[in-house]
């Protein structure tokens, strides 16, 4: 396995963005393409925004699409899921593919969905507000 | 916090203990066992400290309550691993017990040692993904243990508020638990 030079990132700072950044826009990890998503927002046309469609449809926030695939449009579809993605996650809500959100997409996570997050929101609020 | 559809949690005689155990067959190389036994043993004692279920090692894989293993690419549980970064490791609601960390990540127990720019921590994960294992789904408390997104090389294995409230309305408090240990700036922050 190789890695990128050495020399080029500060590896003692453990949350600096240039190194999080330098780790993500290979293209070779899973995400690393979606940078060039970045400052998109609804109307566009970019090839390969499908496989962004195909990431947020993997982890709950945007239905399978019926039949064949997604086409590369950023639709109100897209728009509404980048929103409840933003709104779950803590970003500012913005429904467009600003930089936080890109980073935050394109970032390793956990395999498992976050569907629930949208679904139960009014569980959350009143076990919250039943325990204070 | 959030729990999975059905709120499903272990359903073993009080007090309860659940046991782990390590795959034989697919673990990773380059950490010794000890150290990721080590790193493991921390992170259950983490939420064992909240909850009044303990956590012992079994040696028996197979009959282990809670299966650990790092596996690659398509491992035979509908959810294939994708290689280097993006998805990091998953674990199955309760009783399921199945606990996955994807092989093809560089997984870090010292930074000071791997220096890696795609290093993960693994106790970071571990911590996370035991979460699961116990009832707990996705959190939106970007702090939160639960909160779905680690960066390469970051470190996140403190409970915070938002987790301790969520495992502990599932199988209620340690009666050790002292808030106390949580961090200062967490409970300023979840009084607000």
């Amino acid at each position: 396995r190789t890695f990128p030079q050495p020399s080029i990132l500060n590896f003692n700072d453990t949350t600096t963005s240039s190194v999080v950044a330098a780790a993500f826009n290979s293209s070779s990890t899973p995400w690393g393409n979606f940078a060039k998503f970045a400052n998109l927002e609804k109307g566009s046309h970019v090839t390969g925004i499908c496989d962004l469609k195909t990431y947020l449809n993997r982890f709950g926030y945007l239905p399978a699409p019926a039949p064949g695939n997604f086409s590369d449009d950023f639709d109100s579809d897209l728009e509404s899921a980048i929103l409840t993605y933003q709104k779950n996650l803590g970003l500012p809500p913005t429904g467009k593919l600003d930089t936080e959100t890109i980073d935050l997409i394109m970032a390793p996570r956990c395999g498992l969905g976050d569907s629930h997050l949208r679904h139960n929101t009014t569980t959350i609020t009143h076990l919250h507000e039943t325990r204070r | 916090y959030a729990y999975f559809n059905g709120r499903p949690r272990w359903t073993h005689n009080s007090p309860m203990t659940l046991t782990y155990a390590f795959s034989p067959d697919h673990m990773i190389d380059y950490i010794s066992p000890e150290e990721i036994k080590a790193v493991f043993s921390r992170a259950f004692t983490r939420w064992s400290e909240v909850i009044p279920v303990n956590f012992t090692e079994a040696q028996n894989y197979r009959t282990a309550d809670v299966r650990i293993g790092f596996h690659s690419g398509d491992h035979g549980d509908g959810e294939p691993f994708d290689g280097e970064l993006g998805v990091l490791a998953h674990a199955f609601s309760p009783e399921n017990g199945r606990l996955h960390l994807d092989s093809a990540e560089t997984w870090a127990v010292d930074f000071g040692r791997e220096r890696s720019n795609v290093a993960i921590d693994l106790e970071s994960v571990a911590t996370h993904e035991i979460g699961h294992v116990l009832g707990l789904a996705h959190s939106s408390v970007s702090d939160a243990i639960m909160y779905p997104s680690l960066r390469p090389r970051s470190r996140k294995v403190d409970l915070r508020v938002d987790d301790v409230e969520g495992i502990q309305a599932l199988y209620g408090s340690n009666p050790n638990f002292n808030y106390g240990s949580l961090l200062e700036s967490d409970r300023e922050t979840s009084n607000s």
